[in-house]
């Protein structure tokens, strides 16, 4: 009876928010919410490494400010919110 | 906290706002009052006045919508994002939208309100026994019409209490039909429908047709959703269909197989395999206050606040018993100033009468000293009344002991003195009416009520005499219906008084908003007056007429003081 049920994942039609890795929901959060696409205010693209924009969405969150997709990362990144983006342009 | 960039703001005090549609998850009522009290969060600690239009474009538009529902931000189904607002502006700016694939409630799982049967519009209780059985959803049991109902006490084999829950055999929303319940099989584009359908729609509301065709009477309604409707996926809307099969297995129950989030789904119908139909199982859902709460922030100027514990705090919490956050009270207030000031006091009359009132005819020996009412106090800068009413057929405005009145010419007069018309009144009453069969005046301050018949005076007397309960701190409005009854008010509550028994009918309280939907749940004052109800909310008031339809919200002010 403990013997692991071998799961399957299947794509549901119209479910949005799909099965994806922590790398593509942290690259789609950070955009969504402005992490990432940062313009100076000279117009210019701000240079915006994925460490950055972590550190920058962890101090944000009030998380560990550790520049890498920890869990407590990912944890917050998948917890319900408001869409109103954290950083604007 | 945060504001957004330049500090955008209403510049005016008095912000409108309107709901321009509501979610099949809760009762129209349930939702206005969340977004009521909202609001009431933000004004409570600011100098802002919200008043809520009903057509029109108010500076706040509030919308459900799911998906790509208009603006360049769409939804994302179910969970995740959950609405957002727009910074003060012109347009779309300041307006709210919330993501109908979520699952909308009070924030503690379905919050039902019933319809019909003995239970005055009470919210279900989960779980309930019936028959010795424990039911945790609504259900059809014990019925031959197939209506599903439920208790509101946890026991309806001792209490039979009961109420029919939302459906689309009871009534439907919006549309053209004013709530009428659907007509099953209808007929829509030559196809026979016999439940509620999406077909003709993008945006994924369930509807029905009120008569048998719709492609010739063109009546239609759309259908609330049952509690035990599932959420998002594909079938938002429909309830689950046990056993349903799934990847060649049989499931009777909620699944999270096939996902690797834990989140419980199910079939819509027999077989996910073949057909692919399939929703979230109802949760505990969000709070609609609270994340409404959170984006009005938004729309009054605040952006995200980086405490955990702020309100404007990106991520949804819920919390049973919320309050303002310091951090969201300090960027509301840099916003827009705080009215924890001291209100502005008028001039106290000096008058002196008998401290001790008594159910007696004043004599003229009782000295009652006057002085001159201050003509400069301008009834027109009075935004709160503490009781209008009509009195032989002249509508008075009582403030702080003094009234005016609209005379029968339609000429505003007044200041009076209240003391010198009807000298055993306190300074500030709550409610007053006239008995039109004997024209006697009814005044209530706090937990006494005094009857005026010319100038003798019966009072005070505590309202306990009428049969009012003894908790009950004031009677805040008053109607007379027909002859020798009158509904008294406060808040969520309302009474029949008999006058001629001088008790107050069986069967009462009734609810406020089961009776008189979409008036403010807080009005602090209602009276009838040229056949239509008033409801009072600090300056503004909302017109009820007699086929209970709030038939316009004006300026009491303008409308009623012709200021």
């Amino acid at each position: 009876w403990c013997v692991p049920l071998k799961s399957v994942y299947v794509a549901f039609p119209h479910d949005v928010i799909k099965n994806m890795t922590d790398v593509q929901l942290a690259a789609e959060y950070l955009k969504r919410y402005g992490y990432t696409d940062v313009l100076q205010k000279s117009g210019l693209p701000e240079d915006m490494s994925n460490s950055k924009a972590l550190r920058k969405l962890q101090r944000q969150l009030g998380l560990d400010e550790t520049g890498s997709l920890d869990k407590a990362t990912v944890d917050a990144m998948k917890q319900p919110r408001c869409g109103v983006p954290d950083i604007r342009n | 906290y945060q504001t957004f960039t330049g500090d955008l703001k209403w510049d005016s005090k008095d912000v409108s706002y309107r709901v321009v549609n509501y979610s099949p998850d809760m009762d129209a009522s349930v939702i206005d009052d969340a977004f009521a009290r909202a609001f009431k969060v933000w004004s409570d600690v600011t100098p802002l006045k919200f008043t809520r239009l009903f057509d029109g474009t108010a500076d706040i538009m509030i919308s459900f919508g799911v998906g790509d529902h208009g603006d360049p931000y769409p939804f994302d189904g179910k969970d995740g994002l959950l609405a957002h607002a727009y910074p003060p502006g012109k347009g779309i700016q300041g307006d709210a939208h919330f993501d109908d694939d979520e699952y909308w409630t009070l924030g503690t799982g379905p919050a039902i309100k019933t319809y019909y049967g003995n239970a005055e519009g009470a919210l279900c209780h989960f779980p309930f026994l019936f028959e010795g059985k424990s039911y945790s959803s609504c259900t059809t049991e014990g019925r031959t019409d197939d209506l599903p109902w439920c208790a509101t006490t946890k026991d309806y084999d001792k209490d039979k209490i009961f109420g029919f829950c939302p459906s689309e055999l009871l009534f439907t929303f919006g549309g053209n039909s004013d709530g009428a319940p659907c007509s099953f099989p209808f007929v829509f584009l030559g196809v026979k429908y016999d439940k509620c359908t999406t077909e003709g729609r993008n945006d994924g509301y369930r509807w029905c047709a009120t008569t048998g065709n719709f492609d010739t009477d063109k009546k239609y309604g759309f259908c609330p959703n049952r509690d035990t409707a599932v959420i998002g996926g594909n079938s938002a809307g429909d309830p689950c269909q046990f056993p349903f099969t799934f990847l060649g297995n049989q499931y009777s129950a909620c699944t999270s197989e096939g996902r690797d989030d834990g989140r419980l789904w199910c079939a819509t119908t027999s077989n996910y395999d073949t057909d692919k139909k399939w929703g979230f199982c109802p949760d505990k859902g969000y709070s609609l206050f609270l994340v409404a709460a959170h984006e009005f922030g938004h729309a009054l100027g605040l952006d995200h606040s980086n405490i955990k514990d702020a309100l404007m705090y990106p991520m949804y919490k819920y919390i049973k018993d919320f309050s303002l956050n310091r951090d969201d009270i300090d960027g509301i207030q840099y916003l827009y100033g705080s009215n924890t000031g001291p209100n502005p006091t008028p001039p106290e009359p000096q008058f002196t009468t008998s401290s001790s009132i008594l159910p007696t005819k004043p004599t003229p020996s009782e000295k009652t000293t006057t002085v001159h009412v201050d003509p400069s106090q301008d009834v027109c800068q009075i935004n709160e009344f503490d009781t209008i009413t009509e009195i032989q057929k002249e509508l008075h405005f009582f403030k702080d002991g003094h009234y005016w009145k609209n005379s029968k010419k339609g000429e505003r007069e007044g200041p009076f003195l209240t003391s010198k018309k009807w000298p055993a009144l306190p300074k500030v009453i709550n409610t007053a009416f006239e008995d039109q069969q004997t024209q006697k005046i009814y005044f209530f301050a706090g937990k006494q009520f005094w009857v005026y018949t010319g100038t003798e005076v019966l009072g005070p007397r505590k309202i306990e005499k009428l049969g009012l309960p003894s908790s009950l701190d004031k009677v805040e409005g008053a109607t007379q219906r027909g002859k020798g009854k009158v509904l008294l008010f406060n808040g969520e509550n309302f009474w029949r008084l008999d006058l001629k028994a001088q008790t107050i009918d069986k069967g009462y309280p009734q609810f406020t908003d089961a009776v008189f939907g979409g008036v403010p749940p807080d009005s602090h004052d209602v009276f009838l007056y040229k056949g239509s109800f008033y409801f009072c909310r600090e300056n503004f008031y909302w017109r009820m007429n007699a086929k209970r339809q709030v038939d316009r919200v004006g300026y009491v002010r303008y409308d009623l003081l012709k200021c």
